[in-house]
């Protein structure tokens, strides 16, 4: 650990923080107990205490902001700088800074805290089924009023579990009407609005009116984001508008098009060309609490670690189960002393979900919560009878072709192929014999129907001993199969069980365009697909890279 | 064969523009975050040279010192991370 020149540190021990502003990104009750259990992380080891001001000068001033935002270190944009703090001190000195053109969640994904219906404000489970249909965002489907709402278990129909979604039609957050909601149209210096905007401001903040005269009544709010609603661009706050037309293309879905960097966009109106409106596509998000916890080190005047798992080393990852790390104990109690009083608890984050049970012990029920569409990335995809399979942690999910069919599981790979283990690297099914060959580390395994052979080691294939695992398998035809590790593939004869001469080769130099470290890699409805982490590049026959987006969306339907 | 499709890239109004070449990018990192510069005993500010401050920011960050623009440490200077420098100023 490493502290500031000087030791700097408060020479108090009550320290005091104001939230000065909110993000539209998440309910402000999300954002308070996020800075909540940040200052607790610091606390549990510490004598220190910290006490929320809701006016005046406090030790620690909290606010979010964009690009210049008033102090002489402007953000970046969505991603690259996340946030700053600055060591204990008096003015500035103390305060930390949040880069409101990042999108904050609680690590993963959009958090949908609901208003008034009968939940009792819990957060919208995504997917839910209401009228038949599944639903991943919130929607206005089933009312006159427009207003966005979901439901809060996975069944509306059976439960009947539902509260409403942030919506400028319900509510607004900041100003001076106390949250109440926007009025429509209204009439700003003589101009009259129909939605929320973000004329008159700097910050980019969107705003509305609250009674239909803000030039007369000065009241005013700002406009909570939707979970549809685009991140930066200039559009902030806006959903996507689908289909869209960009270059003269038209786009049902986002889109990296016309970008260097990859990252996923859409318009915000029906023609890109024309009206030039666009933001990034919601993404994962970066954990609020994790990044406040770690400026919240520095306003108490730790500077950066140089290790990597410890809280205050410099760069973002996104951890499940947190707990402070030794080194960052010591650094913070080498400035303020130990707490003997207290026990140092780890901390968790409230979207925690339970463990999976032990896939291995066949009679052990699978966790029914646990959802696909919450995994970062998978162990492999494959296919399987046609049907997609997702292998991870000792769980699978499957899909059928079909964009619309329904995602089943998990079910426990160990009550299908009981010789497995649960980290499976790759697989593939050959085409010839309909044989299942699974992979993990350097031992394969092949099914054929409920009988199992292996497990072998993947060096009587012929691939070199240096390959610790198998990554990724491709069909060539029948009888022939590519397969993945680090930056190189191999050829599999299938039926000879060896690997082809001339093999290993460069995959950057067959497959351009695609990452050369691609942890899953297969062949469905006529193309290939490689993933690394929740994305994927996917590639047509003419090895083209044609499109590359989501796992999570195009692939698992989520 | 092998060559991906080739893209248009455009500028998009209000977007903080990132597409630097890679030697852009680092000497903008290594500057942000204070490996380029040092203060000397007498208070006197100098520039140390790149592939120096390149071997600090890579043992900050736990890389192999190699003192060269690698794979590596590109990948870790594009990862997200907090905007206060490393290296004191």
């Amino acid at each position: 650990y490493k502290t500031f020149d000087g030791d700097l540190k408060w020479d108090h021990q009550d320290i005091t923080y104001r939230i000065v502003n909110y993000s539209p990104d998440m309910d402000s009750s999300l954002i308070d107990d996020a800075f909540a259990r940040a200052f607790k992380v610091w606390s549990d080891v510490t004598p220190l205490t910290f006490t929320r001001l809701f006016d005046g000068t406090a030790d620690i001033m909290i606010s979010f902001g964009r690009a210049d935002h008033g102090d002489p270190y402007p953000f970046d944009g969505k991603d690259g700088l996340l946030a700053h703090a600055y060591p204990p001190g008096e003015g500035v000195q103390g305060d930390a800074h949040f880069d409101e053109d990042e999108y904050w969640t609680l690590g993963k994904g959009t958090v949908v805290k609901t208003r008034y219906g009968n939940a009792n404000g819990a957060e919208c489970h995504f997917p839910f089924i209401f009228e038949g249909k599944s639903y991943s965002t919130c929607t206005t489907e089933g009312r006159t009023d427009n207003l966005p709402w979901c439901a809060t278990t996975a069944d509306y129909s059976r439960d009947k579990q539902y509260g409403f979604c942030p919506s400028e039609l319900l509510y607004t957050f900041g100003g001076n009407a106390n949250g109440a909601e926007c009025v429509f149209p209204f009439i700003f210096q003589g101009e009259e609005y129909e939605s929320c905007t973000t004329e008159g401001r700097s910050d980019g903040y969107r705003w509305c009116a609250t009674t239909a005269n803000f030039d007369k009544d000065l009241t005013y709010g700002f406009c909570p984001s939707r979970d549809t609603a685009v991140i930066g661009g200039n559009s902030e706050g806006e959903p996507c508008h689908f289909p869209f037309v960009f270059l003269g293309k038209e786009y049902s879905s986002c889109t990296s098009e016309g970008r260097g960097d990859g990252k996923l966009w859409c318009a915000t109106t029906d023609d890109y060309d024309e009206d030039k409106k666009w933001g990034f596509c919601p993404d994962q998000g970066y954990s609020l609490f994790l990044v406040a916890a770690h400026e919240f080190g520095h306003a108490l005047g730790l500077d950066h670690s140089n290790i990597r798992e410890a809280l205050m080393y410099p760069m973002y990852s996104y951890v499940e189960d947190f707990s402070l790390h030794e080194d960052d104990v010591e650094g913070i109690q080498y400035l303020y002393g130990n707490n003997r009083t207290r026990s140092h608890s780890p901390t968790t984050d409230p979207t925690d979900e339970p463990e999976p049970t032990d896939p291995t012990t066949p009679v052990v029920p699978v966790d029914p919560t646990k959802d696909a569409c919450k995994q970062d990335k998978f162990d492999t995809i494959t296919v399987i009878d046609g049907q997609l399979h997702f292998f991870k942690d000792g769980l699978y999910w499957k899909k059928s072709s079909s964009s619309e069919a329904e995602l089943k599981g998990p079910f426990v790979i160990s009550e299908k192929w009981s010789a497995l283990p649960a980290v499976i690297d790759s697989s593939f099914q050959d085409l010839l014999t309909n044989k299942l060959y699974f992979f993990s580390g350097t031992r394969f395994w092949v099914y054929t129907g409920k009988n199992v052979l292996g497990p072998r080691s993947i060096e009587k294939l012929g691939l070199p001993s240096s390959v610790q695992k198998v990554e990724g398998a491709l069909q060539r035809g029948k009888g022939k199969v590519l397969l993945f590790s680090g930056e190189n593939f191999w050829r599999l004869d299938v039926k000879a069980q060896k690997i082809d001469r001339g093999y290993p080769r460069y995959t950057d130099a067959v497959f351009g365009g695609v990452p050369n470290d691609a942890h899953d890699v297969f062949h469905f409805k006529g193309h290939i697909y490689f993933c690394r982490d929740r994305f994927y590049w996917r590639m047509n026959s003419r090895r083209q890279v044609d499109r590359v987006g989501y796992v999570k969306y195009d692939l698992l339907g989520c | 064969w092998s060559v991906p499709l080739k893209s248009v890239f455009v500028t998009f109004p209000g977007d903080i523009l990132k597409n630097k070449t890679d030697t852009e990018l680092a000497e903008s990192y290594l500057q942000r975050f204070g490996y380029m510069n040092t203060l000397q005993r007498s208070g006197f500010q100098s520039m140390v040279s790149t592939s120096k401050a390149l071997k600090r920011m890579q043992r900050q960050m736990g890389l192999e010192e190699t003192g060269e623009l690698d794979k590596a440490t590109l990948e870790a200077m594009r990862q997200p991370r907090c905007g206060v420098p490393d290296v004191a100023n």
